[in-house]
């Protein structure tokens, strides 16, 4: 299955 | 002190409907040259990107910049009191505490005045570098939304997948499965009708369908929709405003 990724994988700070 | 004069109270309507679902607590950055706005969902994975530029203004005055930290849902409830075709100032000055908004109906002499009271949100402010993508494609955004809202039904991921020629729309659910695929194309009659693609890499990438619906309510804000994929970057959805835009930054999902 596919997992949500949040954005404070590709941005700093989130 | 700030001075901000929509033509239209519509306008700032349709701005703040187009996020207000999604993210509540907003601080609004005044500055000379326009208004920004920028907030992160609770879940962390969809970003909202607010610029009106003073274009978007019939007037607009910063003497000094000011940042307003506004509850949506309390500024939703005061901007259903204005009509859609009053004039709308924002004022506020240089320390404030609330905001002001004056509705004026230009035809009757009617003048109504609310005040809001302000926030102060802890929030940081991410600077966004540009960020490199394999495909970016601009279309109708009634298309768009109808495509999400339709197969959101199905499932709560959609599938976009962008090869040379074709976009394609896919949800695979429980009660079944849908798919919608587009080609470009130019209308020369209607240029806003024109979906263009650029690819640079074909991607293949799943959102999810909540984040999507949020999405779509920009729509309301422009006839067309920039998306922009990228296999390594959030997607960018981005509704383009006569000066400025709402952009949403969504965090894709991927396989374990």
């Amino acid at each position: 299955g596919k997992r949500q990724v949040t954005l404070a994988r590709f941005f700093s700070q989130v | 002190m700030l001075e901000a004069k929509f033509e239209e109270a519509s306008l700032f309507k349709r701005i703040i409907d187009g996020f207000k679902d999604c993210v509540q607590l907003v601080n609004f950055q005044c500055k000379e040259d326009g208004i920004i706005a920028q907030a992160v969902d609770d879940s962390r994975v969809l970003l909202v990107s607010l610029e009106i530029g003073i274009e978007a203004f019939q007037n607009y005055r910063c003497d000094h910049p000011v940042t307003l930290g506004i509850d949506l849902t309390s500024l939703s409830k005061i901007l259903r009191c204005g009509n859609n075709t009053d004039n709308l100032t924002l004022i506020a000055d240089d320390t404030p505490d609330s905001v002001l908004l004056l509705f004026e109906d230009t035809k009757k002499d009617r003048i109504a005045e609310y005040s809001l009271k302000l926030m102060d949100i802890d929030a940081e402010f991410l600077k966004i570098e540009d960020l490199a993508y394999d495909c970016t494609l601009k279309m109708p955004s009634p298309e768009f939304s109808k495509i999400v809202r339709d197969l959101s039904q199905l499932s709560d991921s959609i599938n976009i997948m962008i090869t040379k020629e074709t976009i394609k729309f896919v949800a695979d659910g429980d009660i079944g499965s849908g798919s919608v695929i587009l080609k470009p194309f130019v209308n020369m009659d209607k240029p806003q009708e024109s979906i263009n693609l650029n690819m640079d890499q074909p991607v293949d990438l799943t959102f999810g369908s909540k984040y999507l619906l949020d999405i779509v309510k920009g729509s309301a804000l422009s006839d067309n929709v920039g998306v922009r994929l990228s296999s390594e970057a959030p997607a960018l959805f981005q509704f383009d405003l006569k000066s400025g835009y709402l952009q949403f930054f969504l965090a894709p999902k991927f396989n374990d």
